[in-house]
């Protein structure tokens, strides 16, 4: 908690004191961090100056908290092509979604009406664009409303999070984004928040969400009063901060205006985080207008706290900043924003490396994880190009997959970390798998771009497949964002700085925790520690408990000329003597020194990837081998209660949690359930109850049971039709094949079509009342207005040569010759 | 439903200006529109073109794509949004 004056005049405004999240500071609040709101009002931000606007189903302009900072020039109503933005009304309230959004924002203090915006004194405004069809036109002209004007566009929608779609900006929208941050704000760039997901329940991932996976987009996440993961949030690695919203019922939610002038305590989804993200926005962007739109995103990663946000996801990246995909950088702080923002100066130019694709056809066996690897000097010999510090890194995919949501994609950056770019997605069944798709992480940002990165795909069998069908990685380029120099001057680094060193090494991931060794040079070194001629006895005081008989410089344990104990580090970065060495080290007895385990380790015998006897954070420790592995090799699972690899049951070739819960048997064994059954010769299945082999009905290749609608799959000869393998298709059905599937699927014939050959498209018989032409079936009854003209454009462009014509006349114009 | 596409009667296209994008209106009886504030995209529409359909349209559209000064041409499809 920072600052806060009990002289700060109390707002008239009825719901003030129910807005919580204005509030943690008082202990009697479930909140235990602050977003430092009122710090920063008291500084005199309250958004004046700054523009914003909302992009949603409308804003009730004439709502009399908003009345007096509507901004008509920030509205617009691309739905209606006008200039009201003003909702539809309707019995169900639909269209009250960016009205309650806009209150967050800039509602009016001290009106006596509803609440207290975060930006009380920005200009504020409503694009109605949800409230019809959203074509990637809509999107392209919402985003690009009056940029040099408008500040902040703020969005809190986007594709279905259903946990099955992967959906993002068309070409439009992505050259609206583009030219908002070029020419938006005379240059400077448009601010764009969006909210990064809302189908934690569906099991969905932020990262199929193009919008709030762009690189243009500060996407903004959620967290309950005590600091835990909504049920609705979504985790990805694109996530850049967090707000209060709300949780479970018993939770308080956010209180906003609402349609038809009311006011509302019932807001709640990642809706409410992203306009409060935006209203803080608007405070920074008070403080220091020239803020560019990459000033603004690396503010918001330097000044947001990971405190009391609650996952055991939090990670050291290799520029010492603490990440987590559920949370970002964690919540976000207007105080430390706009302090930050004050002394601001901005960022270098952005620089872009595309590293060369890797086009080698790589196939992605179930249940084993396949690493790629490729080493980039982040185009160190194109200056303009040279990409020293990361910011955002993006990963170019394109993936083919029978079940796109059993995919799971890391990436791991030079300095080990490693980002999430995808998890698992229970509900997406798709066959599509990801064509060029862009994955995005914030994770690395900071730490240098050169070195060997490396994408990790994991495909996980969740469910009954087709065992030749594997996934395939077509390609894969690795696009690096950043700068050339470093991004902070001295006056912004030490805040920085100071965060890193608060830093302690137990905190550290192992491989961070080895960079940051080198970092602070806590390394070892193999020179004698020695007394130095000439400047023994130069001391009045006493030397420090640990220095041995030789004296030492001055009072400190790290002034000794040699140690009673042990020494830790190097005589080119400094060392101390310390009692005992710490943990990642062994004690050399007959040097007397503190020396490295291997990476990994926690303790050690030795210095030898074999001589491990505890595992460092993040490892688990493998009792036969006495090695620390991030993952425990295939036979063997992680017991998470202690982190060891324990081996599995002996039918299992992988297992998890349990020695009997297999994922993977080994040869002649199958997987049923989670238990490995001995394999059963084609056109068999294992019978549980008298543990032997039986067999399939005659029309199943495999099965999981002796009826016939127990097929798995079909027996040479048949096709798959509803459920059943069948020797042929019934009428009004033809044979397909299927990517997936190494039998063919009976698919319905067109519409009216009583019987098809090759395609559904290729009709060779209609049904009554149906007329055959060119494969398709046209209806017996004749236009009446086909005249001589109308007919002569029918066959000028050759209409009835189209599918989507041929019930348009053409009979009638046929028989008219 | 999934893998349902509707596609509205507008077009886009990319050409190289205003004049251009207005005098292609005119021959092929388009109404041209500005997309945003962004340059060379320009947005059409035909008032004979099927409003709403779930197949692709082929209608007059297919005068513009003909036009060489047309660098691409699109169709809107309709997008399913969510309020979050």
């Amino acid at each position: 908690h920072v600052r806060s004056n009990q002289q700060f005049p109390s707002f008239n405004d009825p719901l003030w004191s129910n807005m919580w999240y204005m509030h943690c500071g008082e202990r009697v609040r479930h909140c235990r961090s602050e977003m430092n709101i009122l710090s920063a009002w008291q500084r005199g931000y309250t958004g004046k100056n700054v523009v914003v606007t909302i992009l949603d189903d409308g804003i009730e302009k004439n709502h009399p908290d908003l009345i007096q900072n509507y901004d008509g020039r920030a509205s617009y109503d691309v739905n209606g092509d006008d200039d009201d933005p003003t909702p539809r009304y309707d019995a169900s309230n639909e269209n009250k979604h960016g009205t309650r959004c806009a209150g967050e924002v800039a509602a009016s203090a001290n009106n006596s009406y509803c609440i207290v915006g975060i930006a009380y004194n920005a200009n504020i405004g409503g694009i109605r664009m949800l409230d019809g069809d959203v074509t990637d036109v809509v999107e392209a002209k919402s985003l690009g409303i009056r940029p040099e004007h408008i500040d902040i566009y703020s969005a809190s929608w986007g594709p279905d999070d259903d946990g099955k779609t992967v959906d993002g900006p068309g070409v439009l929208a992505k050259q609206a984004f583009e030219t908002g941050i070029k020419k938006g704000r005379e240059g400077k760039g448009s601010i764009f928040v969006w909210a990064s997901g809302n189908g934690g329940k569906e099991g969905d991932y932020c990262s199929c969400d193009g919008y709030t996976n762009s690189i243009y987009t500060i996407s903004i996440s959620s967290a309950t009063e005590t600091g835990k993961k909504p049920w609705y949030l979504e985790e990805c690695a694109s996530t850049l901060a967090t707000t209060y919203s709300s949780g479970a019922f018993y939770d308080r939610k956010i209180v906003t205006t609402d349609l038809r002038h009311r006011c509302t305590d019932g807001h709640t989804g990642t809706s409410v985080s992203a306009p409060m993200a935006t209203g803080i926005l608007a405070l920074a962007l008070e403080a220091n207008p020239s803020l560019t739109w990459r000033d603004v995103q690396h503010l918001i990663i330097k000044t947001s706290r990971p405190a009391h946000m609650q996952t055991t996801d939090w990670r050291t990246n290799g520029a010492g900043r603490r990440v987590s995909h559920l949370f970002g950088f964690g919540l976000k702080d207007a105080d430390a924003l706009v302090v930050e923002a004050k002394k601001w100066k901005t960022v270098p130019s952005q620089h872009v490396c595309i590293g060369s694709s890797d086009k080698r056809h790589t196939s992605i066996p179930a249940d084993q994880p396949v690493q790629m690897a490729t080493k980039t000097n982040a185009c160190a010999d194109h200056a303009d190009q040279h990409v020293v510090y990361l910011e955002h890194v993006v990963v170019r995919v394109s993936i083919l997959h029978p079940y796109r949501g059993d995919l799971k994609i890391n990436l791991i950056s030079p300095s080990g970390t490693n980002s999430q770019l995808l998890g698992k997605r229970l509900h997406d069944n798709s066959n599509e798998g990801f064509k060029n798709w862009e994955f995005m992480t914030v994770h690395c940002w900071g730490e240098t771009a050169e070195g060997e990165w490396t994408l990790e795909i994991f495909d996980s069998l969740t469910r009954i497949r087709n065992p030749h069908l594997q996934a395939k990685l077509k390609e894969w380029t690795l696009i690096l964002y950043g700068t050339a120099e470093y991004p902070y001057n001295m006056v912004n680094s030490h805040h920085s700085r100071s965060r890193m060193l608060e830093i302690t090494a137990s905190e550290l991931e192992p491989s961070k925790a080895a960079f940051y060794h080198n970092q602070m040079e806590i390394v070892e070194d193999e020179d004698e520690y020695t007394a130095v001629p000439g400047r023994h006895g130069s001391l009045t005081g006493p030397c420090h408990t640990e220095c041995g008989d030789q004296g030492c410089d001055g009072p400190d344990a790290n002034q000794c000329l040699n140690c009673v104990h042990f020494s830790l580090g190097s005589a080119k970065t400094g060392r101390k003597c310390v009692s005992s060495c710490p943990s990642g080290f062994f004690e050399d007895n007959t040097a007397r020194k503190c020396r490295k385990c291997y990476k990994g380790c926690e303790t050690c015998m030795g210095r030898n990837p074999n001589q491990c006897t505890a595992c460092r954070r993040g490892f688990y420790h493998h009792q036969e081998t006495n090695t620390c592995m991030t993952l425990c090799p295939a036979g063997y699972y992680s017991e998470e209660s202690h982190k060891h690899c324990l081996k599995c049951h002996q039918r299992c070739k992988k297992c998890v949690g349990e020695p009997d819960k297999c994922t993977v048997c080994k040869d002649r064994f199958s997987l049923v359930g989670d238990s490995c059954i001995p394999e059963c010769s084609p056109g068999m299945y294992f019978n549980m109850e008298a543990m032997r082999c039986e067999g399939c009905h005659p029309s199943c290749q495999t099965c999981a049971g002796p009826g016939r609608e127990e097929c798995i799959q079909c027996a040479k000869d048949f096709h798959l039709h509803e459920g059943r393998c069948v020797p042929a298709c019934s009428e009004g059905f033809y044979p397909e094949e299927v990517y997936s599937l190494p039998h063919k699927v009976c698919r319905r014939c067109e519409y009216n079509c009583a019987s098809c050959e090759g395609s559904g498209k290729n009709c060779i018989k209609c049904q009554e009342g149906f007329s055959l032409l060119s494969g398709s079936c046209v209806t017996n009854h004749t236009c009446h207005n086909a005249d001589e003209t109308f007919c002569e454009m029918v066959k000028s462009n050759k209409l009835c040569e189209r599918k989507l014509f041929i019930q348009f006349c053409c009979r009638a114009c046929l028989l008219a010759g | 439903s999934p893998g349902l596409f509707v596609f509205r009667r507008r077009w886009k296209k990319f050409l190289f200006g205003q004049a251009i994008a207005h005098s292609i209106s005119d021959l092929s009886r388009h109404v041209t529109l500005q997309i945003g504030s962004l340059e060379d995209y320009y947005h059409f529409h035909h008032s004979k073109t099927i409003k709403r359909s779930t197949f692709s349209s082929r209608g007059p559209h297919s005068f513009l794509r003909m036009d060489p000064k047309v660098k691409w041409l699109q169709q809107q499809e309709v997008k399913r949004r969510v309020k979050r």
